[in-house]
C-alpha cells in the first residue's frame, strides 16, 4: 500500500512542467526515503533526478519498495485538473497496476480522483557517485532562464566558463556573438538575488542550449539554481525543492571534434 | 565543430 499527501499540491505540478518536455516515460519511486524519479531523455545526454523526501510529505506510507511506471505527458494532463492551492494524494496497492491521484481543495468541499493506468517501463538506471566539482554557481533561477533563452536566439551552443571574476555564458551563431558575465554579488539584500561562485579550479564547457533551455522550466520551483561543473564531468543543473528535496539535471558537454 | 558526448561515458549503467 502506497500513500502519500502532498499539501502543496502545486509543487507536483510544477515537477511534471519541469520534466514532461525532456522525458516521455519514466519510473516514479517509492520508498521508505521518499519519492524519486531517474530518467534519461531519449538522446541519452541529459538526466532528469528528481527526490521528493518522505518528511516533506504531510503523510507518507509505502509499505515496500515500488517502481511506477508513467507516461509523463498524461500524468501532466491529469495535475492540469488540480487547482494549485489543492492537496494532492497519491495512492496504489501493492500489486495495482494503477495509481490513483486524489485532489482535495484546502476547504475540503471539492474532492476529485483521477485513476491512472500504469505502464511497464524498462529503464536504464545509472550509477551517479557524489562528486566534487571544480567550480559551483549559484544564481537566480530567473537571470539564468533569460539568459538561456537570450542566448539561443543567436547560438544553438553556450560556454559556460567560470573564472575568480566570475561566470560567462557565450555563444555565436550565424548573425553574431554573445557574451554575457555575471559577478559575485552576494552583498545583495535578499539571498535569493545572490549570484555566488564557489571556484576550486576555473572550468569552461559547452552544452547545447535546447538542453538548458529545457532545463528552464524548473525556474517556477526555486528562487534559485545551482550550476556545478567539472571539466570532466556532466554538468549539474539544480533546483532545490524548498523542505523537500531537488529537481537535478545532468547534462553531456559537446567536445571539440 | 563540437561533438555531443554521451552520458553513459560517464555514468555506468547499473
Amino acid at each position: 500500500m502506497l500513500e502519500l499527501r502532498l499539501v502543496q499540491g502545486s509543487l507536483l505540478k510544477k515537477v511534471l512542467e519541469a520534466i514532461k518536455d525532456l522525458v516521455t516515460d519514466a519510473n516514479f519511486d517509492c520508498s521508505t526515503s521518499g519519492f524519486s524519479l531517474q530518467a534519461m531523455d531519449s538522446s541519452h545526454v541529459a538526466l532528469v533526478a528528481l527526490l521528493l523526501r518522505s518528511d516533506g510529505f504531510e503523510h507518507f506510507r509505502c509499505d515496500r519498495s515500488l517502481s511506477m511506471g508513467m507516461n509523463l505527458n498524461h500524468v501532466s494532463k491529469l495535475l492540469k485538473c488540480a487547482s494549485n492551492d489543492d492537496i494532492i494524494t497519491i495512492k496504489a496497492d501493492d500489486d495495482a497496476d494503477t495509481v490513483t491521484f486524489m485532489f482535495e481543495s484546502p476547504r475540503q468541499d471539492k474532492i476529485a480522483d483521477f485513476e491512472m493506468k500504469l505502464m511497464d517501463i524498462k529503464s536504464e538506471h545509472l550509477g551517479i557517485p557524489e562528486a566534487e566539482y571544480q567550480s559551483i554557481v549559484k544564481m537566480p533561477s530567473q537571470e539564468f532562464a533569460r539568459i538561456c533563452k537570450d542566448l539561443s536566439s543567436i547560438g544553438d551552443t553556450v560556454v559556460i566558463s567560470v573564472t575568480k571574476e566570475g561566470v560567462k555564458f557565450s555563444t555565436r551563431g550565424d548573425i553574431g556573438s554573445a557574451n554575457i558575465v555575471c559577478r559575485q554579488n552576494s552583498t545583495v539584500d535578499k539571498p535569493e538575488e545572490a549570484t555566488t561562485i564557489q571556484m576550486k579550479e576555473p572550468v569552461s564547457l559547452t552544452f547545447a542550449l535546447r538542453y538548458m533551455n529545457s532545463f528552464t522550466k524548473a525556474t517556477p520551483l526555486s528562487s534559485s539554481v545551482s550550476i556545478s561543473m567539472s571539466s570532466d564531468l556532466p554538468v549539474v543543473v539544480e533546483y532545490k525543492i524548498a523542505e523537500m528535496g531537488y529537481l537535478r539535471y545532468y547534462l553531456a558537454p559537446k567536445i571539440e571534434d | 565543430i563540437f561533438i555531443q558526448v554521451y552520458l553513459a561515458v560517464y555514468f555506468a549503467t547499473l
